[in-house]
């Protein structure tokens, strides 16, 4: 796992989110990104949530095509799939012009351009942590991930890192895939 | 381009699919160091939007120079490639994957492989004389 330079990181437990108005994004996609949050929030002591108010929330999230403002243009289908700032900036910006699919299995995708949203969300999330790129291959924060590919478990590099920042949630188990799981399927205590 | 489901792509997008803006690298495969190719310009320019080559250069050419030798040895490991300076056939397939926009090296800095002190890669950087 790496840092960001200086190695900056949110002073705040409770983190809100906002999706951009202008994407006008649906239940199914915004409940990607509430499980791409909790993976993280299951191995350290921030919880996130999502709000309406632009202008308060700590993290905005929006997709755009092209060049829009960042110095940082996207360049269509496939090449740079996301981007997102160290803290506390809470910009997380993904390509619009790419094929997405929040459920079911990427893998058996006849789109040989389709990519998993929920992996490349939780990798960008990690950015938007205060984590850069690791050279370990199983984790969340390799750089590149192929299309038709699912990745949204924690590694032991990825939780090694964050919890170098933040700390461990005290309810953190030494199994985030399996506390992620268990929530998605219903089998959890449900406690939250 | 949302799809809740891999059902509720349709058929039209299947058959007229669109390629990656990096496939054009797969033609540099196989270029070596001392010569020149068309597009190797572009390829530098790929490594110092990741950081691989630093931001002060510029006016990049399609000679395959120190720079780029040093740029794919230093991406080859970030990447556990087997590092061998070359745009060898598993260099440029992963280099062509998509990927985060973030670059992997800052600064000139990095904590992966290449930035970890004791590794074996300080013997492979290029060196200098007064010209």
């Amino acid at each position: 796992y790496s840092f960001f330079t200086g190695q900056p990181r949110w002073r705040k437990q409770a983190l809100t989110y906002v999706f951009s108005p202008e994407n006008q994004l649906s239940d199914e996609v915004k409940a990607v990104f509430s499980r791409a949050f909790d993976r993280w929030s299951t191995v350290i002591p921030l919880n996130f949530s999502q709000t309406d108010s632009v202008y308060t929330a700590d993290i905005r999230i929006a997709f755009f095509s092209g060049d829009h403002g960042d110095g940082e243009p996207f360049d269509g289908v496939l090449g740079t799939l996301a981007h997102a700032f160290s803290p506390q900036n809470g910009r997380l910006h993904l390509d619009d012009d790419e094929h997405w699919v929040m459920t079911g299995d990427v893998r058996t995708s006849k789109l040989t351009s389709a990519v998993d949203l929920e992996s490349v969300a939780v990798h960008e999330i990690g950015h938007l942590l205060g984590l850069g790129h690791s050279s370990v291959e199983e984790s969340i924060m390799y750089p590149s991930i192929s299309s038709r590919t699912r990745k949204v478990e924690l590694a032991t590099d990825d939780i090694e890192g964050i919890q170098t920042l933040y700390g461990s949630n005290p309810n953190f188990n030494g199994s985030s895939a399996q506390s992620v799981q268990e929530r998605e399927t219903g089998s959890g205590s449900g406690s939250g | 381009h949302f799809f809740p489901n891999l059902t509720s792509i349709p058929e039209e997008l299947l058959k007229n699919a669109t390629g990656n803006p990096w496939d054009f690298f797969q033609q540099l495969a196989g270029c070596h160091a001392g010569e020149k190719y068309d597009g190797l310009a572009k390829l530098k320019h790929y490594f110092q939007y990741f950081g691989y080559i630093p931001n002060s250069l510029s006016n990049f050419t399609d000679d395959f120079d120190d720079y780029l030798e040093s740029a794919l040895r230093t991406y080859q490991q970030n990447f556990n490639l087997n590092v061998t300076g070359e745009l060898d056939d598993q260099t440029v397939n992963h280099v062509v994957r998509p990927r985060c926009g973030n670059p992997d090296i800052i600064n000139g800095s990095t904590s992966m492989n290449s930035g970890k002190t004791n590794n074996t890669s300080s013997s492979h950087h290029f060196h200098t004389v007064s010209h």
